[in-house]
């Protein structure tokens, strides 16, 4: 739903007041970053001023604040709120200086509000699409990702128009990743039954080996309550995939999350010291999966749902030639594939020998 | 449906749900609006509105799935009629 956009497309936009969470200087950085997201795909312009009116006035405030008709309601719950475009409170953003702003995921993500809330002074309502910026609900998405749905451009370009120097004309679509580019890493990959997920940041590859055919989806179209950006991944011997990200892990079976999840990382067995999981695998052959932190890595034995006790040990002592951190590995007929950075090593856990080193992008086609 | 008091667990979330309907799924009143609207939104219908804007069962109670959805941080907008 979208509203009377402004009538014009030079747009002022004024910092009133500064958080003590951030310095002032990463508080302009984000305050303008969240005015490009959208200045991007429109003709819109914004210009800071230092004084006086602007289209668009951004303060913090609690509870009640000024003459605002609305009020904050301490921390969580409501972190911001906006006007659509006119006068007065027109085009205003206020934000909860009762919430821990951040530049990362830690507390709420300035940019990733602010974004939000310059939606709405722009004339956009909520949307019920969960990948959507404009969904109600905060979710933190890396701030190095687009963080526009085709559901936001459409919704704005429905008031303004596209981005006039746009090289194709086709509205902007968030830029995702290219499946063969050089430089692509991955952040996880696990299998499920006949098939080979790559993960990276919102996004993930389902590749299918026997007839290597490759599709490019959001990890919300199937999972919406997982974040992007997960570490590590594996499927069981339950025909379930573990995701982990920092100290939380999730058990999906087909497209649920299993009720209880996230859970924290130490229920599995990890000392506390554990902070996050590189890459996991699970040997199909032996119901035992290892799970990569670092240089070392922790075996788990799947029937007894316990950690194996001698661990963790050196992972190049039981993995030749598996020297570096482990970003992502996985197990197809038999053999382990372990990435990092740009290289790729097919093992054979039954001799542990390295057999080869592939192109990390084999498995697409390029 | 008039939703019924043994569907809250406690007076917390009776609250939250309240206060969350009348901020975020209250239908702003029509300025052109002569007199008193007659006929204004039960809790039931606006919880049923939520529910259905988040994907969640629509049942018009408010089930664990539906607070927990009202437990998340959002923003302070609300998701009906015309948010100026």
């Amino acid at each position: 739903v979208t509203l009377p956009g402004w009538k014009k497309t030079k747009l002022t936009y004024r910092i009133v007041n500064y958080t003590p969470d951030m310095s002032k200087e990463d508080v302009d950085n984000a305050i303008q970053k969240a005015l490009k997201v959208w200045s991007t795909v429109t003709p819109l312009i914004f210009t800071r001023i230092h004084e006086g009116i602007a289209d668009i006035m951004i303060a913090f405030g609690t509870k009640a604040h000024g003459h605002c008709p609305r009020y904050f309601d301490g921390p969580l719950g409501v972190l911001a709120h906006a006007f659509p475009p006119g006068n007065g409170f027109g085009g205003d953003a206020h934000f909860d200086e009762d919430e821990d702003w951040t530049t990362g995921s830690a507390g709420f993500n300035l940019f990733l509000v602010a974004a939000h809330e310059f939606g709405h002074a722009l004339g956009l309502s909520h949307s019920n699409d969960q990948r959507a910026l404009m969904f109600p609900n905060y979710a933190y998405v890396s701030p190095s990702e687009f963080p526009l749905s085709p559901d936001d451009i459409s919704g704005v370009q429905s008031i303004y128009g596209s981005q006039p120097n746009a090289p194709d004309k086709r509205p902007a679509t968030p830029t995702s990743p290219k499946t063969c580019d050089s430089q692509m890493s991955f952040d996880a990959i696990t299998t499920l039954r006949r098939e080979v997920i790559f993960l990276k940041g919102r996004h993930l590859w389902r590749v299918y080996p026997d007839n290597s055919q490759v599709e490019l989806e959001l990890i919300s179209t199937f999972w919406p309550n997982l974040p992007s950006s997960i570490q590590a991944a594996y499927e069981n011997t339950k025909d379930q995939i573990l995701f982990f990200k920092g100290n939380k892990f999730w058990v999906i079976s087909g497209y649920q999350v299993l009720p209880g999840y996230p859970k924290n990382i130490s229920t599995l067995g990890f000392p506390k010291g554990v902070k996050k999981i590189d890459a996991a695998v699970c040997n199909k052959n032996t119901g035992k999966t290892d799970f990569f932190v670092g240089d070392k890595y922790w075996r788990y034995d799947e029937n007894s749902q316990s950690m194996e006790t001698g661990y963790p040990r050196r992972t190049v002592d039981d993995f030749p030639g598996i020297r570096q951190k482990v970003d992502a590995v996985f197990q197809q007929k038999g053999f382990f594939y372990f990435f990092h950075g740009s290289k790729q090593w097919e093992f054979d856990p039954t001799t542990k020998k390295v057999i080869r080193e592939i192109k990390r992008n084999s498995w697409f086609n390029c | 449906l008039p939703v019924h008091p043994e569907n809250y667990n406690n007076e917390e979330d009776e609250k939250l749900v309240e206060d969350y309907l009348n901020k975020f799924y209250a239908v702003e009143p029509d300025p052109n609006q002569l007199g008193w609207k007659i006929n204004a939104e039960s809790t039931a219908e606006k919880l049923q509105k939520m529910q259905k804007f988040f994907g969640l069962k629509v049942t018009g109670k408010p089930d664990s799935e539906t607070l927990e959805m009202m437990k998340k941080p959002r923003c302070g907008v609300p998701d009906v009629g015309l948010y100026g």
